[in-house]
């Protein structure tokens, strides 16, 4: 049964699709079977970005490709039967792919939704991408002003702590995980900031704090591609060294996965 | 009557909630009364660094305060009854600041609502920051990735057609203005490409580019106190490089809003 990795969090842009794409990446490379599912019906970011990948694959790239899907939100008017309408697409889509693949990757919106609590509920490791910014931390928790001390949880730590509840009456764990993304070389204060209230926050809340990615334009310029840094070291091409960095982070972050060993 | 600045885009975490609140500081700095909406009622962000203002003003810091109100989602279970309750608090809350500020600056969700497209309905002004990057710019439209032509309008793109057709039908217009945020120094090729391709689908959909806001710790860093940099020149107290570069920003965003004069 596969291994199930949801992106998420509720605050926008703070990286989920692209941390997403870079692992399906990585995850191909070492050789296990990926597939993903898109729960942003609208924006679909993760899907273009493999959309765009099958394209220059079938232009004749040598490039490795996931199953992908999509779950829409139902456009069933009544509440109740919207949420089993999602409810019925989304586990009939997870439940054939944990069947005959070794990792599922889960793109949430980056807003509340049925659809993305499920796929909280069903998590063995929740990825949570951030800004490396107080604004995005408030989504996570309050903290003082004056003593940057931890006031009370956020609407995000009590939407994972409740799905993580649920998780629990099945027998199931999910790993938290916790990672700042588009982190800049020259916020020395804030960055020092964010990082020791995040880590009282790790030990308070329940979640670990990874090393994440850096502010770098090739996570977003291969984009239209469907390309990634990990993909073009293979062309032969000469790497820029933020490439070359921005490689190691990325196998920095699947090696603090802790996934089980390829082909197991 | 005020001029309604609307802060719009789909995409999250392009920068909405930010720039509203510099623009805001920068507007009351100006002499103008100043009122804001957030329609993001589980997130808040604008109201919270509001908040965090109040208080240091509460505290002696002598700051400029505007009004502000959240407009949160309706609770009616039934879809057309909440979309009514959605209108009416919305309405009430604008018609209310209207008649006593010059300028209401509206912040909208990282997401599709209905409160979104009710203010991107009365918007004089509509100011969608989006970060440099093809994956923000796919929101709006889609583009080959051979010669980046211009295949057609995205979501949002056609979302704001349709609320300024509908603004047009009571003889309004809208001015739509494009504005890149987070924008780094090291990225040359790709900020190049993205400036190409929205100078024209500036045109072929109609909005105006202008200049937008650098990838700046200070825009972040200030949130827990309620501040902007523009309110740390008058402590008297040394401006970083960065904070300077900064405010100039700030204003050329303000001026390029063209606004009506102050006071009329
Ligand atoms: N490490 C990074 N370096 C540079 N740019 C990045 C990085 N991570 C993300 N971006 C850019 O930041 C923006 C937001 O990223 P992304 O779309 O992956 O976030 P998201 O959490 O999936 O957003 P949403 O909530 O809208 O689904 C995009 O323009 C993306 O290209
Ligand atoms: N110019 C900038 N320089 C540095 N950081 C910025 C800048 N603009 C925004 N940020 C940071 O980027 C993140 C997203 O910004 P913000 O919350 O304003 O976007 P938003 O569009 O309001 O997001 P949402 O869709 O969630 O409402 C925040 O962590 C914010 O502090
Ligand atoms: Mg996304
Ligand atoms: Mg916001």
């Amino acid at each position: 049964r596969a291994h199930i990795i949801v992106l998420g969090n509720e605050k926008g842009g703070s990286g989920k699709s692209t941390s997403a794409m870079h692992l399906v990446v990585a995850l191909l490379e070492q050789g296990r079977r990926v597939a993903t599912i898109d729960l942003d019906g609208r924006q679909r970011t993760l899907t273009r970005y493999l959309e765009n990948r099958a394209r220059a694959a079938a232009e004749g790239a040598n490039l490795l490709l996931p199953s992908y899907a999509v779950v829409t939100r139902s456009e069933i008017a009544d509440f109740h039967g919207a949420q089993a309408d999602e409810r019925q697409r989304f586990l009939s889509v997870l439940e054939d792919y944990v069947g005959r693949h070794d990792v599922v990757i889960i793109d949430c919106p980056g807003s509340d939704s049925f659809l993305s609590r499920l796929a909280h509920g069903c998590a063995d490791t929740l990825l949570t991408p951030m800004n490396d910014s107080f604004i995005d931390l408030d989504l996570i928790a309050r903290v003082d002003p004056d003593d940057h001390s931890i006031l009370g949880p956020s609407l995000y730590a009590e939407l994972v702590w409740e799905m993580r509840k649920r998780r629990a009456l099945t027998g199931g764990t999910v790993d938290w995980l916790v990672m700042r993304n588009r982190v800049g070389h020259l916020d020395a204060r804030n960055k020092r900031r964010v990082s020791e209230v995040l880590a009282r926050l790790a030990k308070r809340i329940g979640f670990r704090v990874v090393a994440g990615l850096s502010e770098r334009v090739t996570y977003r310029e291969l984009f239209l591609q469907g390309l990634t840094m990990l993909d073009l070291g293979r062309t032969g091409s000469s790497l820029t060294m933020s490439e070359v960095a921005a490689r190691q982070e990325v196998r920095t972050l699947v090696a603090s996965l802790d996934l089980p060993p390829v082909g197991r």
